[in-house]
């Protein structure tokens, strides 16, 4: 049976697309089976991983044109999967306002493949449109990642809005697997500053874990490589390490 | 009669906000009278200059609920205003997808306006949807944010396709005023290697001014202040002063 976490934040970047990478190429170097679903029509994930996909993308699973499994493809990490995105994904939210059940598009389309991933991360776009709305619908928890600087928190009450409203009308099990404070520098006062708001508003549900702002987690994707592979003693890699074994320990 | 200039990327994170307040805010220091016009749901050009509006938005402007002008707020800089925007600018993408001249909404909302400024700028969402194509619609030109990392490379081609798009069929005036490079980090390797290609692929319609990473421009937001105001020596707001400089100078 698989975990099914959405990676979401309206606001951009601020790390949804490194943590979806990273975190599942921890996790999955523990040896658990891990898949990324991309619905992000930037298809950073993707592409971050070397994955380019033509057709049968999430797109075509979702619509119903190419059975999900078929658009499945490995990434050279084992126990890794990536159920890629590309542009084709940016005319959904037009195309799927007047369908029936459109919020339940990924979530059908995900169901088939639940059995064979221990987690299933979801990367979604800057935005809580329908892509997002379908990966709350679909999810049985979020990760919230939170950039260490002040724009951050002001969209946070909405996005807290969104996922109640979900958790209300379409998905009654989703809980928030956790609030992740990304690029978080030592040397700043502001970096000091959002972690104590943010640990004052979420209290418990902060991870332990935070990712410093680390060079080499930016230079990785541009080697198609998680950063446990690009340079694993980097503090980016033994960061997104700990957040797996946290993670891995909250669901044991 | 003034020049409007769309501040556009979907890619998350890379600078539009920051760019659309500091540039503005370095123009009207200069003695020329600028809006801002706030498209974007999270409404961080508004906050970011302390203005909370909670009704009378961009989203009444362009319904037409409320004249334009009513909408208009001062900032506490002489010659700068704003038109801001809220979160009920959420629901407008999906509103307007079957109304009538749905990619005209905002260029009828500015009319009114654009006798009083000599520059408007109009901040947009992470996103390619219906918001920033009515701010390309509306433009005569077009400032493309990208900040010195690797993922900003890759929707650019898609950006560009955009424009061209808005230019055939909605816009046939919209021209690119440039590209600008955001977050460039003098230290990082990965920050010469995107300038090079930003380069390499724009020749000469990329800004000579180059924004450096400066934590002075994202703490100032914290402060309801450009950073010109909080921190006039600092690198951030010198930065955005030649950036002004060299607009005004390719404007005249
Ligand atoms: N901890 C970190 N240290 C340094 N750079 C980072 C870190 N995390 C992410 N980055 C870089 O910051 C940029 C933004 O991160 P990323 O693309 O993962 O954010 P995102 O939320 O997915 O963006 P979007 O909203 O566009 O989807 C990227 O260039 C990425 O490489
Ligand atoms: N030159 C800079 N140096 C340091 N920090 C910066 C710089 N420019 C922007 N920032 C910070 O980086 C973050 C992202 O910038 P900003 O919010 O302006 O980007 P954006 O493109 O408007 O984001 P969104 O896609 O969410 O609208 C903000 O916290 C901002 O304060
Ligand atoms: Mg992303
Ligand atoms: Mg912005």
């Amino acid at each position: 049976m698989s975990k099914i976490i959405a990676i979401t934040n309206q606001k951009g970047g601020v790390g949804k697309t490194s943590t979806a990478i990273n975190l599942s190429a921890s996790i999955a170097a523990l040896e658990k089976k891990v898949l990324i679903v991309d619905i992000d029509p930037q298809s950073n994930s993707s592409s971050g991983l070397g994955i380019i996909a033509e057709k049968d993308t999430i797109y075509e699973a979702m619509v119903g044109i190419t059975p999900p499994e078929n658009c499945v493809v490995n990434s050279y990490l084992p126990f890794l999967d990536v159920l890629p995105a590309n542009i084709n994904l940016v005319g959904a939210e037009v195309e799927f306002v007047d369908v029936q059940a459109r919020e339940f598009k990924l979530k059908n389309a995900i169901e088939p493949l639940k059995d064979k991933y221990e987690y299933i991360f979801v990367d979604c776009p800057p935005s809580l449109g329908l892509l997002t709305l379908n990966a709350l619908t679909a999810s049985d928890s979020v990760i919230i990642p939170v950039q260490c600087e002040y724009f951050a928190l002001e969209g946070l009450g909405q996005l807290l809005n969104t996922i109640n409203q979900v958790k209300k009308n379409l998905n009654p099990d989703l809980m928030i697997e956790g609030v992740l404070l990304t690029m978080f520098d030592t040397r700043l006062r502001l970096s000091h500053q959002v972690v104590e708001e943010v640990k004052k508003y979420f209290g418990d549900k902060v991870f332990k874990s935070i990712i410093h702002r680390n060079v080499r987690i930016s230079e990785a994707p541009s080697h198609s490589k998680p950063v446990l592979l690009y340079d694993a003693l980097s503090k980016g890699a033994l960061d997104y390490m700990a957040l797996a074994e946290e993670i891995i320990k909250n669901n044991s």
